[in-house]
């Protein structure tokens, strides 16, 4: 599971038999009572509580495996649904695709153009919500029961010219994974990875120790001066690992380095690393283009994995160049400037449940990647039976413009200036699509995909 | 913790939590998401709101509310404009 935290919206994205409608209620609390947000007072059973009052709300997920395993609210869609409703005025249900198969739900809430002027907590009201003592919220109770559905769209303050400019998401949903791929996500596979990456590097450090060695036989004959050679001993000292390798106890010295003991018993992040850069997740916003790039990846016991990646955007005239799109607001260029990027992978490998959902919220088109380009990769690692891509996007200022651009982009890829052919969502190698299906929202446009193994 | 900027991402790791994590109960894939707005963009807060909105609250905090959703923080990745949890389960 996942969560990431703007300073205007939270995302929380969280797997299995969790319970995250049942977290709502806290949240829209700690949003009012500590980071300020505009609020309304809710009745609850026996108090009055306050809410900070959201812009928009989105909740979406695939159709459950295993709907009588879950909890609270998540049993079924039309549980989740009821539960959002009595919380919030205003908000619509999808369900997108086959209904006798693989499909996917949204509930989405509409910013509305209301001027009642929220209040702003003080601290009397959050002495009188209960939000310090802890015990206005009970968690075993799955409905918050209150007096007022929550208005979604009132806001205060200054209010953006449009939705954020360049929000567009992307999430890609893979159940019926590839065995042999599926068998990365296991720990007893990662730590014979890490095994053998680590003996890799020894021989590594070996052979540069043997070269050193003989480079310095073959000076010492020319000369008694120093001498220099470049390469892995900056990583490795090789003096210490060849005082080791007498004794068959090798452990290379860098800043790489990896205690596999540890990683096997109290360190998921080390082998979640390891899982990383071995199935080529690292490779999807490499290093080599994004530098400021972080992932941080854990390897669950005894299998399943989960990443998230920050991803600084990269500067404004870089941005514009390679969307090659033929927007040139320089609104987005700002935003661009200011902005940090996510992705986020969550893996579950159990051949009877695999799944396996990558989602981000870099711009497709960002270092000349277009979003078939990103898809094509991430469905390589998986190789899954079937698949959906969702696609969200927001229309923002000049929305007939983007609005085309953004269907042109999905079915056919963008025109590269030199001609070659871009990889188009329509065909991802091995796969045949099944659905398309478009739903033009207010202020959003979403494109859900579904493909299967041919 | 690696040494911390503004500009540079850093990494914090809940090692109580992180150490002795066993999913061997853990089942079924398919995720929930729920992505909450409180207003339209990270410049357009309000004037109550304080510096940074949401990334003003302490981690500790969503500990409460992650309690709710049976999740607990494994690490966080932290930046100038957003912070990214990983979560178990």
């Amino acid at each position: 599971s996942s969560m990431f935290v703007f300073p205007h919206k939270i995302i929380l994205k969280t797997c299995g038999t969790t319970t995250l409608l049942l977290g709502l209620n806290r949240m829209l609390r700690i949003a009012a009572t500590v980071a300020g947000f505009p609020f309304h007072n809710a009745l609850s059973t026996d108090e009055i509580q306050v809410a900070a009052t959201p812009y928009r709300v989105f909740y979406s997920r695939k159709n459950f495996l295993f709907p009588d395993r879950q909890q609270g609210p998540h049993r079924s869609w039309k549980q989740e649904v009821k539960y959002l409703d009595d919380m919030f005025e205003g908000g619509s249900a999808y369900m997108v695709g086959k209904m006798n198969g693989d499909h996917w739900y949204l509930y989405i809430t509409s910013p509305s153009a209301s001027t009642t002027p929220p209040r702003t907590p003080t601290d009397d009201d959050s002495s009188i919500n209960g939000f310090n003592s802890g015990n206005s919220t009970n968690a075993s109770s799955p409905i918050l029961r209150t007096s007022k559905r929550i208005p979604t769209g009132i806001v205060s303050g200054p209010i953006a010219d449009s939705n954020e400019l360049n929000d567009e998401t992307l999430e890609i949903l893979m159940t019926d994974l590839d065995p042999v791929n599926a068998k990365q996500f296991y720990l007893e596979h990662a730590s014979a990875v890490a095994r053998d990456d680590i003996v890799a590097r020894t021989n590594a450090a070996l052979r540069a120790t043997n070269n050193k060695q003989a480079a310095k036989d073959k000076i010492s004959h020319m000369s008694d001066s120093t001498y220099s050679i470049t390469g892995t001993e900056e990583l490795f000292d090789v003096d210490d690992i060849a005082s080791h390798s007498s004794n068959g106890s090798l452990t290379p010295m860098s800043e790489d380095h990896i205690d596999i003991d540890e990683a096997l018993t109290t360190e998921g992040h080390a082998l979640g690393t390891v899982v990383s850069d071995s199935c080529g997740l690292s490779d999807v916003y490499p290093k080599s283009a994004y530098p400021d790039a972080r992932i941080d990846a854990y390897m669950f016991s005894p299998c399943g994995f989960s990443a998230n990646g920050v991803v600084p955007a990269p500067a404004a005239a870089e941005t514009t160049a390679a969307t090659e799109s033929t927007e040139t607001s320089s609104e987005t260029s700002e935003n661009a400037k200011a902005s940090m990027h996510y992705f986020t992978v969550h893996v579950t490998p159990e051949p009877n449940c695999s799944f396996a959902s990558f989602e981000t919220n870099v711009p497709g088109g960002q270092k000349g990647r277009q979003t078939a380009d990103i898809v094509k990769q991430v469905v390589d690692i998986f190789r899954p039976g079937r698949f959906s891509v969702t696609l969200f996007e927001a229309k923002g200022k000049g929305a007939p413009a983007k609005d085309q651009y953004f269907l042109a982009n999905d079915i056919n890829g963008v025109p590269s200036p030199s001609g070659v052919a871009k990889p188009r969502l329509e065909n991802i190698p091995g796969y045949r699509r099944i659905d398309r299906i478009v739903h033009d929202f207010e202020d959003y446009d979403l494109v859900f995909r579904f493909y299967e193994r041919e | 913790t690696l040494s911390p900027s503004l500009a540079t991402p850093h990494l914090t790791i809940n090692h109580e939590v992180a150490a002795d994590l066993d999913s061997s109960n853990a089942f079924e894939g398919p995720e929930k998401l729920l992505e909450v707005w409180f207003a339209p963009s990270a410049t357009s807060l309000a004037p109550s709101v304080k510096e940074n909105g949401l990334k003003s609250v302490p981690s500790d905090v969503w500990v409460g509310m992650l309690d709710l959703v049976n999740c607990k923080i494994l690490s966080v990745v932290h930046s100038e404009t957003v912070d990214a949890y990983l979560l178990s389960e």
